[in-house]
């Protein structure tokens, strides 16, 4: 089973997009699959047409995961999300043991996770790394997304050498792509010239019916499979299963 | 003196570029501005020019506010973020009283303050609405962001309800409105019909000047006054002034 974080503290790159529609992804090459919706928004839920009950705080009042996993709209299972996540939060603040969520996840039997996580380094975001094999970080092609990245590649490595978790940096994903775009074109350059072994060579283009999806329920890879952008992540899909197998 | 929170715990919405252009916006009209960076990504530093030191956590150590201000590129003056940020929040959630940010600016002479605060109801964003005289909610016309607004709308009314605050919503801001997308339209009228007498008239439109004012230092509105982004801003700041003459 491989447990993947979807991160980034910039708010708004493609976090939950990524995590959905990957997942479902996925899913469709016949790999069992569970997306938990770590974000008290609950988005990654509405897109998975899952209540938002049933969230991975109930782990604390003593009920097994198992009891928690819900069915999807897409070919995934859900974990959902939504507000009492915030109760998880302050749980995990005051916890000194880390990990809680591999914990919760251990007896479980998929092939993939996907952690849909919020735009914070909050104690949720953490315990997720920390439980992680492995980290895929969405990015804009924009100046703020910039910023962000240094300081989130850092919080991972020092997870890694204060031997909290063996989370590897899998990737970063360019989303939102309008290739016509100079400010796209020069944070991309800059990119390829900082992270080039990090880059994912698939990019996510802009493209409305992603974001048209969520109001159905659905993954955009089932909601239009032939789009712009449901093509995009089923060839990330490919190019992560490719990855995986090096690492 | 008014101070007003932009927010919206729905990442990548356009908090920080409404917070940025419509300071530099009512800057313009010689009204004294200070712009308030709350979040630890510290974007609103960056487009305004300034070090991501002195931030507003330094008045836990008892530093006065007044020795943080610093100048920006723009024409307002600005209290930093950055990193440092973080340990405000521990200082604010284990510190039962509330409002720490409106007695640290209580002592300025400004017209008006605006504080730009992360994506999320941290104990950060918490002080900031409980600060403040009235929170602008800027809003991207998509699904996700529509599902976000009636539980910050709530949290709003529940810090006014308790007596904490008299923080009143002065609006919502529709931004990166692309009026060739059904979707866009689809949600502005779903707005239009749940909260008409909030909705700012003003329409934001995405507009690349905007996103490329930051990489040098500048808010759209200094970099490329003319541009179409910049001149929505301006629009809106006449607006806001407007409606607040009535409050
Ligand atoms: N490739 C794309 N093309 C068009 N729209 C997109 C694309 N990816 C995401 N979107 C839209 O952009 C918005 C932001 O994306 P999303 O919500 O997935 O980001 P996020 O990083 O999860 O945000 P948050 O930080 O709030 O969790 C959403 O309205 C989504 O529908
Ligand atoms: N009207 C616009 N036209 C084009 N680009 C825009 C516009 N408004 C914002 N952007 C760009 O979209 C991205 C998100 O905007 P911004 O960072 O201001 O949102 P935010 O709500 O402050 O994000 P966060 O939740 O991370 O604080 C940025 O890269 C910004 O430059
Ligand atoms: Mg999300
Ligand atoms: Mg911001």
């Amino acid at each position: 089973m491989k447990i993947i974080s979807i991160s980034n503290q910039k708010g708004g790159v493609g976090k939950t997009t990524t995590a959905v529609n990957l997942a479902q992804a996925i899913a469709a090459t016949n790999r069992k699959t569970l997306l938990v919706d770590l974000d008290p928004q609950g988005n990654a839920s509405t897109a998975s047409g899952a209540k938002k009950n049933n969230s991975l705080f109930e782990t604390t009042l003593g009920k097994h995961v198992s009891e928690l996993i819900q069915t999807s709209s897409n070919q995934y299972d859900v974990l959902a999300g939504g507000e009492d996540l915030v109760a998880l939060e302050v749980a995990l603040r005051n916890n000194p043991t880390k990990g809680h969520i591999a914990k919760s996840l251990k007896e479980l039997d998929y092939d993939f996770v996907f952690i849909d996580t919020p735009p914070s380094l909050s104690s949720l975001t953490l315990d997720a790394l920390i439980s992680s094999d492995g980290t895929l970080i969405p990015l804009q092609c924009e100046y703020y997304s910039l910023e962000g990245i240094t300081s989130l590649v850092n919080t991972i490595n020092e997870l890694t050498n204060s031997g909290l978790t063996n989370n590897k940096i899998f990737g970063i994903i360019r989303t939102m792509v309008d290739k016509r775009n100079n400010l796209t074109k020069d944070v991309s350059d800059d990119l390829e010239k900082h992270f080039p072994e990090l880059l994912f060579n698939t990019l996510i283009p802009r493209n409305v019916k992603l974001a048209e999806a969520p109001s159905f329920g659905l993954a955009g890879t089932n909601y239009m499979p032939e789009s712009f952008g449901a093509k995009a992540y089923l060839a990330l899909a490919g190019e992560l299963l490719r990855r995986l197998e090096n690492v």
